[in-house]
C-alpha cells in the first residue's frame, strides 16, 4: 500500500 | 525522518544563514537576485499554510516558521538597508514565465482538487523553477562572489539530498510521492552547470568566473 503524499517533508 | 533528508533540510537552513551572513558582511546584496529571493517567499507561504491544520513534529513547525521568517526577513533587507546595491537592471528574468506554467501545472497535477492541494503543488513546481532569475543573473554578470556561490551551492546540495531521501523512503515506508519527485528533479537538474563550474573553480581556491 503505497502512500503517495510526502506532506511530512519540507 | 532519516539522515539524507536531515542532512538536506540542513544545508536548505545553513544556505540562508549564508545569504543572511553574506548581506551583512559585505553590507551589499549586490549579485542576489530579488525575484529569486521573493518567489521563495510565495514558495514557502503557500506551502506551509498547512501550519494551521496539520500537526507533523516539532522539528517540523519550526522549521516551516524559520523558512518563512528567513525569506520575508531577506525581502525586507534587499528592500530597505541594502537597497542601495540592488540593481534590477540585471535582474530582468520575467517571472511571469514561471508563474503562469506553474499555475496550470498544479492546477493539472495535484492530489486534491482543493485550495489547499493545489497551493501546495504550486508551491512544489514553483521552488523547482524559483532558481532561475538567480542563475539568470548570475549568467548576464558571469561572475559571483564566492559566498553567493556558497549560497547556491549549499542550496544545490539540499535538493540533491533529497532524492537519496526518496529512495531510502520507497524502500523502507512505500512512500512514492510523483509531483514531489518530479519537481525535485528538476530542480536538482537546474544545478547541474553551476556545480561544475563551482567544484572546478570556487573549490580549487578559484573566482567564480563563468567562460566567456
Amino acid at each position: 500500500t503505497a502512500q503517495h503524499t510526502c506532506h511530512d517533508e519540507l | 525522518m532519516n539522515l539524507f533528508r536531515f542532512l538536506g533540510d540542513t544545508a536548505h537552513l545553513a544556505s540562508i544563514l549564508v545569504l543572511i551572513h553574506k548581506m551583512h558582511t559585505t553590507k551589499s546584496c549586490r549579485g542576489i537576485s530579488f525575484k529569486t529571493q521573493a518567489l521563495y517567499v510565495a514558495v514557502f507561504v503557500t506551502r506551509y499554510l498547512d501550519l494551521f491544520y496539520r500537526w507533523v513534529s516539532l522539528y517540523n513547525f519550526f522549521m516551516k516558521l524559520f523558512f518563512i521568517g528567513s525569506s520575508c526577513y531577506i525581502l525586507f533587507l534587499m528592500k530597505t538597508k541594502f537597497r542601495p546595491t540592488q540593481d534590477p537592471a540585471i535582474d530582468t528574468f520575467r517571472i511571469e514565465y514561471l508563474l503562469g506554467p506553474c499555475t496550470v501545472i498544479a492546477l493539472i497535477f495535484n492530489y486534491k482538487f482543493s485550495p489547499t492541494e493545489i497551493l501546495w503543488s504550486f508551491s512544489i513546481f514553483l521552488e523547482s523553477v524559483a532558481i532561475l532569475p538567480q542563475l539568470f543573473l548570475l549568467q548576464r554578470t558571469g561572475e559571483a562572489e564566492t559566498i553567493t556561490t556558497h549560497y547556491l551551492a549549499a542550496l544545490g546540495i539540499y535538493r540533491a539530498l533529497y532524492i537519496p531521501n526518496w529512495i531510502y523512503r520507497y524502500f523502507t515506508e512505500g512512500v512514492v510521492d510523483p509531483i514531489a519527485i518530479t519537481a525535485g528533479l528538476v530542480q536538482t537538474g537546474l544545478y547541474i552547470d553551476f556545480f561544475y563550474v563551482y567544484v572546478t573553480k570556487v573549490l580549487q581556491g578559484q573566482k567564480f568566473e563563468l567562460p566567456a
